[in-house]
């Protein structure tokens, strides 16, 4: 199971679509202070259900639709999708690629996909169960979070260990 | 379940020992259940010794000291249980040029079964990446992708996106 | 008394507002007493927008961008009260090199009330020193004070005081 | 009032006597992770009264005292001394220059000096009332605590706003 591509549009300060796509090695992504590199992992987090606003760094959860600026109006959706290569049928589909999408509009209501079909996040969810991938899980360490585990308190470090139990 | 848990926790400890004394170039480190006896609710204890220094308790490590023992925590759980991919963002901060190149060389050791985004703004960083991505706002406020030109040799400002034509 | 702080928070407002222009190159800042009628009890409100983009919350800002307003801050305050000195450390490791320039440049606009003591790994934040000590640990485990010898011309490895004999 | 030099004995990791002068403009520090450079900054906290072992990062106040290394044994004091130059009389004394030192005892008594003369931290706190040193003051940034000033509630950052009244 591989990570082949992200695609963003609308997602915060990615007013244009945009896709990313990810080699089997090691990618790296740089630029200036404020031009969206974070804004890429939070929208990582997002596709995979992440239900927090505030983990996102935002008040509430619209604020990750396009909010305008310059001569741009704001947006009234915003969709990221995630792109799995699954040809070891890892995840529990006939499929070869497992997309994920997940859209939010302006009347707050959203939509998850799973391979472009109405889904709900409990679904997505199952999908990548025990898999190491997910909201919660050690493979997304954010700006300024890394010392976090050793901060925590020792029955809160538990959490990551039984994580990759 | 109890004999799963502890078998988890065996193998993230060894991995941990290890990737310690690979990133520090020396020193110890351990994970030790708070209350052996109650293994369910046990809470987890982290010692870290860095190479020519006594064993004191973790506040005490620098800031560097502190992300470099974090990582190496991250790293060990990776190793238990490989997830797809991981992402750091600028995980690298704080890190001095020697820890960084050691960090830089582990990250190597992990591509067999995981793929790794890296955030960064540190050129050490950079080299390793097989892909690199620059994201600027040559439209104040809207995030644009551009192809980075890396010259390996130099390692030198081409790297910083705003090179790019 | 009301009429001290009220005079206080003006002045450091209007230095907060000049302050946070200078470093981010353009933009606007503001700080709003959230309940102007009880002067002695309000909170205060941090306003940030920087250049060429809308106001959002300040939660939404980068990682550069908090580190960079938060300074526009501090040294507001420093310009309506200096103190006789002010250590920061490591403040410029979330900047980008822009930013940094911009704040090693201001650094100088302060040395007439203060003195500055700055912990740094950045090469372009030691060429801001008037004089630059080294400290390393030759025998395991104990700080020592060394000279280091700064090359301005090519901010080159050799700042790092491991380069010094 | 200016700040002429920072001796260190026995606290932390600067088991021999360390004497930093400071120039009237910008002193740099630079040196790998872990060699002492934050030490420093808890040095200065310390003697100007700093009475929390958590702020300095230990679990007690014990944990600046040296604690051995390799072949040498743990202390039995610390000491740290900051010396001002005084020819404006802004500190109310009538020496040219104002030297303040603390003293920390393995069995737990401490001592604090005026001019080479015993006084208590009171007398010290007194001293540098309204001149914007202190402990709680704006002067000191700590490693990693740059944009605190941003992420406290407002109330919390009315603090630094009256300490500049
Ligand atoms: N909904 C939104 N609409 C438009 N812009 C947004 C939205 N949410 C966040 N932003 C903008 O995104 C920017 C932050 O981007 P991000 O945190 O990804 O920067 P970064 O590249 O990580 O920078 P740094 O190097 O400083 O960490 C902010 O300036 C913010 O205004
Ligand atoms: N009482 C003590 N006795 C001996 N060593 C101590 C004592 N207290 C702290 N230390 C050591 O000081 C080191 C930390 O130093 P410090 O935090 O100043 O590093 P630094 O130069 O700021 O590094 P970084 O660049 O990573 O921030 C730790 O390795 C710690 O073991
Ligand atoms: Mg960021
Ligand atoms: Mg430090």
């Amino acid at each position: 199971m591989k990570l082949l591509s992200l695609e963003l549009a609308g997602f915060k300060s990615f007013a244009e679509p945009t896709e990313f796509k990810f080699d089997s090695g090691v990618t790296g992504i740089v630029g200036p202070n404020g031009c969206g590199k974070s804004n890429i992992v939070d929208a990582v987090k997002w596709v995979l259900g992440e239900m927090s606003a505030k983990s996102l760094r935002g008040d509430a959860m619209l604020d990750v639709i396009f909010n305008g600026s310059g001569g741009r109006k704001p947006m009234s959706m915003a969709e990221v999708s995630l792109v799995f290569s699954n040809e070891n049928h890892r995840l529990p589909l006939e499929s070869e690629q497992v997309k994920i999408t997940r859209r939010l509009y302006r009347d707050a209501t959203s939509e998850y996909l799973v391979n472009n079909q109405t889904a709900r996040l409990k679904d997505i969810r199952e999908l990548f169960l025990d898999t190491g991938v997910g909201v919660d899980a050690y493979s997304v360490i954010e700006q300024g979070r890394v010392a976090a585990l050793l901060d925590s308190d020792s029955l809160s470090r538990r959490d990551v260990f039984e994580e990759a139990a | 379940s109890r004999s799963r848990f502890s078998e988890t926790f065996e193998t993230v400890r060894k991995e941990f020992q290890e990737m310690f004394r690979k990133l520090f170039g020396g020193g110890k480190a351990d994970a030790i259940l708070e209350n052996p006896q109650d293994i369910l609710e046990s809470g987890i204890e982290i010692l870290a010794r860095p190479p020519g220094k006594e064993l004191q308790s973790i506040s005490l490590l620098s800031g560097g000291e502190r992300a470099l023992t974090a990582l190496a925590l991250v790293l060990a759980i990776f190793r238990s249980k490989p997830s797809p991919f991981c992402i750091l963002d600028e995980v690298d901060a704080p890190l001095d040029e020697a820890n960084t190149g050691r960090f830089a060389a582990i990250i190597k050791e992990f591509l067999v079964q995981s793929q790794f985004i890296l955030i960064t703004h540190n050129k050490r960083m950079m080299t390793v990446a097989d892909i690199l991505y620059g994201v600027t706002m040559q439209e104040p406020g809207v995030s644009k992708k551009v192809a980075v030109r890396f010259d390996r040799g130099a390692a030198s400002e081409a790297a910083s996106p705003a090179a790019v034509a």
